[in-house]
């Protein structure tokens, strides 16, 4: 999983 | 997005704008810890540096600037605002807090994603927002005396942290590998700090009682 995709929170 | 983020989200933002309304209107910060405000504002510094490379939605960028904003706002009010600083308790407030700061960021370094000088500071506002509540949990035992606005504000922080918890069981149940241990680590962590507080937010809820922290 790209750690890009938890970036999404806050 | 789903349903638990943005409950946690909005508790989240319900619990500064909790302390923002109660220093701005009774113009005092007693019982409030300056030191978990400052970790905060910190928190939201490291974590937020890709605010302006890397867009993700409108309602991402608007909550960063609301939180990074009441963040500093509240830490200037507690430092700089001629009534509010006086109000500081610096007294009760000593918990060495940078103290804190240094195990996070070596921890950041050691166990991330991805070292890179972003990632490694996103980690380091994850450890750092997990033991952030300290200050303010060890001034409350001090104090003792916790009034609403303050209760409240703990109440909703933990809130916020309980529902980011069911938000990442969601999403590991409804996303293709989803899977982020050091965020679970750090969000259980955080979110048991407290539960301690929790416990005695109920008692005094249920009999009625103001709230008492154990000395």
């Amino acid at each position: 999983s790209t750690p890009s995709d938890l970036k999404d929170e806050l | 997005m789903n349903i638990f983020r943005l409950a946690g989200d909005m508790t989240h933002l319900a619990s500064v704008l909790v302390l923002l309304l109660k220093i701005h209107t009774i113009k005092s910060c007693a019982g409030i810890s300056l030191k978990t405000q400052e970790l905060f504002a910190i928190v939201f510094l490291t974590r937020y540096l890709d605010l302006f490379t890397n867009f993700i939605s409108i309602y991402n960028t608007i909550m960063k600037l609301i939180f990074l904003g009441s963040s500093f706002s509240i830490v200037w009010y507690i430092r700089r605002h001629r009534v509010v600083r006086r109000s500081y308790d610096k007294d009760q407030d000593t918990f060495r807090h940078f103290f804190l700061m240094w195990p996070c960021l070596i921890l950041a370094i050691f166990i991330n994603e991805k070292f890179t000088l972003k990632e490694v500071m996103w980690t380091f506002s994850i450890y750092l927002e997990a033991i952030a509540i300290l200050p303010q949990l060890v001034m409350l035992q001090r104090t003792r005396n916790i009034d609403n606005l303050t209760g409240q504000y703990i109440f909703l922080l933990g809130a916020y942290r309980a529902f980011y918890i069911l938000n990442w069981i969601y999403r590991y149940f409804t996303e293709e590998h989803y899977v982020h241990w050091i965020t679970w680590v750090a969000g259980v962590i955080q979110t048991l700090l407290y539960g301690d507080f929790f416990y005695y937010y109920f008692q005094s809820w249920k009999n009625n009682v103001k709230l008492e922290l154990p000395a």
